[in-house]
This record gives structure tokens, C-alpha cells and sequence, in this order.
């Protein structure tokens, strides 16, 4: 049977900035892949195929859908397995080997983490589950 | 095949989208 691959519409340009990405425009179509948890999804849009950020995307079937998970405020152990440091003001800093909590796991790739009395977005793909 | 994805974080959503998001 044919795959039938999810639809999304893109909602801001992007530029590739590695060989492996695309770049699209705003109000492309493109279809989905793979959803990566780290934020970066494998889409093909006409004869291109490559990575873009999940933000850049919305649902073409309806756009105002919320798809991210619900936040467990409770927490999730994890490890930071590389070190981050902040760029924005919403971002939390960590070095490496660092146990923290996943309060919200965004499909975009930036998770809201909470070390201590500080929490921030910080990026999914320097995040090791605890006990892993 | 599905080559690996890129190795940085993808760059934070776009100004549109934190506006949704506000």
C-alpha cells in the first residue's frame, strides 16, 4: 500500500546551513518523513529532500492543533551530554554530565528543563535519559 | 536513505511562530 505522508506548510524561510538541510520558503508544502525528536525533520518538497526545524512548520490539516505533549511538571531525570550555553534569555546554561529535570518536551527541539531554581529552554539533543 | 540528522540544535522557532505561541 502507498505511504501517505503528513502535509505541512512552511510558516517562515529557511535557509539550509549544512548539506544535508533544504531550503524552503514560506507557504511551501512539504512532506514529512521522519520526525526527529531533536527538532529537525526529514522532509522531501518537490524533487528537494532534507532536514528543516520543526518550528518552521505547521500542520496543513489544521494549523491551530496543538501536536506538542502536555507538560509534566513533575519532571523527568536526564543528563546533559554536551554543554550549552545560553543565547537567549528564556535558555538555561549547563556543562556536561549535569542531572536535570524535562519539565516540557517541545517537538522543536528545545525542551523547558529545571536544574535547581533555574529552568530554560535548553537543546533536546544534548539530553540523555537518566539510567540510560 | 535517510542520511543522520544535523549535528547542532536546530535554530529556535522564528518571530512568527513565538507570536502563535504568545
Amino acid at each position: 500500500a502507498p505511504i501517505i505522508l503528513d502535509t505541512y506548510r512552511v510558516i517562515a524561510d529557511f535557509e539550509k546551513t549544512s548539506k544535508h538541510e533544504i531550503t524552503l520558503h514560506t507557504d511551501d508544502l512539504v512532506e514529512i518523513v521522519e520526525k526527529n525528536e531533536n527538532g529537525w525533520w526529514f522532509c522531501q518538497c518537490e524533487s528537494k529532500r532534507g532536514w528543516i526545524p520543526a518550528s518552521y512548520l505547521e500542520p496543513l490539516d489544521g494549523p491551530d492543533e496543538v501536536e506538542d505533549a502536555d507538560p509534566n511538571y513533575e519532571g523527568e531525570e536526564y543528563i546533559t551530554i554536551q554543554a550549552y550555553k545560553a543565547e537567549q534569555e528564556d535558555e538555561i546554561s549547563l556543562v556536561v554530565g549535569e542531572t536535570v529535570e524535562v519539565i516540557h518536551k517541545l517537538l522543536d527541539g528545545w525542551w523547558v528543563v529545571r536544574k535547581g531554581d533555574e529552568n530554560g529552554y535548553f537543546p533536546s539533543m544534548f539530553l540523555s535519559k537518566a539510567g540510560k | 536513505s535517510i542520511k543522520n540528522p544535523p549535528q547542532n540544535p536546530p535554530p529556535r522557532p522564528p518571530p512568527e511562530m513565538r507570536r502563535k505561541q504568545a
